[in-house]
């Protein structure tokens, strides 16, 4: 009726969903966001990154880049933009992993450069 | 850039690599 | 236009090169090229994504103009960077 679970909705909530103390994984969370840019030198080196304590899973970001080189199905609501733009690099990272020294993209990308346009 | 460029150094550093490649920044890219 | 979108790659790229060298200059460690054009790719598609956003910003604001409060709205995410942003705004305001 309101934004909260009915008794009803609790028990199955408490049943099925809840972790408990008793589950090896007690608490999930996404790893901290700091821009490591923006610090300066000093506790930019301070910032370890922490390991989380025993119980708290903390996800990883990049634990499954295999299977982000292309887009996986959609179901009414197609990738964004962003998530193209991630693929796409993901795809180009994978084609330049093996090139040793000389860039292809800088080789293709050099002949437009014109000094003007940096300053 | 700097963003990209520190974290993709620290994860050469902490792979104990003296050059940062592709690898590396394809790990903290997500985070980016 | 395909070679003016050239030519901002071009630029971008050259640019990138120059802080990735900047940001490995005191540590022992160096970028290969790969990883400065992909850093550079990077950049390139998050600037479209940056004007997508801007354009929309002003629009939501009624103008037809882009300003620096559009600016800050991209930094909205992070309180470190938004502030960051806002300090270079001041100065660049003086």
């Amino acid at each position: 009726k309101d934004c909260f679970l009915s008794e009803e909705e609790f028990k199955l909530w408490n049943r099925f969903y809840r972790l408990r103390d008793s589950d090896e994984i007690k608490e999930i969370t996404l790893p901290p966001v700091q821009f490591l840019s923006l610090q300066n030198e000093e506790n930019r080196s301070l910032i370890k990154t922490q390991e989380p304590s025993s119980g708290i899973h903390q996800l990883s970001l990049s634990e499954w880049r295999l299977w982000q080189d292309h887009p996986l199905p959609t179901y009414q609501v197609d990738h964004s933009d962003r998530c193209h733009h991630f693929i796409t690099i993901m795809q180009m990272i994978e084609g330049m992993r093996h090139e040793e020294g000389e860039c292809s993209y800088e080789l293709k990308v050099k002949s437009y450069l014109q000094m003007e346009d940096v300053s | 850039v700097v963003e990209a460029a520190i974290r993709s150094i620290r994860q050469a550093q902490a792979e104990d690599l003296p050059c940062v490649d592709v690898d590396q920044l394809e790990k903290v890219l997500p985070q980016l | 236009r395909f070679s003016h979108q050239q030519r901002l790659k071009a630029a971008v790229h050259y640019t990138v090169g120059c802080l990735c060298s900047e940001a490995a200059a005191d540590t022992q460690v160096q970028l290969s090229r790969q990883a400065v054009a992909a850093i550079a790719e990077v950049t390139f598609r998050q600037c479209e994504n940056f004007a997508k956003d801007l354009e929309m910003f002003a629009r939501h604001a009624r103008r037809s103009t882009i300003n620096t409060e559009d600016v800050k709205l991209l930094a909205r995410r992070s309180n470190s960077l938004l502030k960051y942003i806002t300090e270079k705004n001041e100065e660049i305001a003086q």
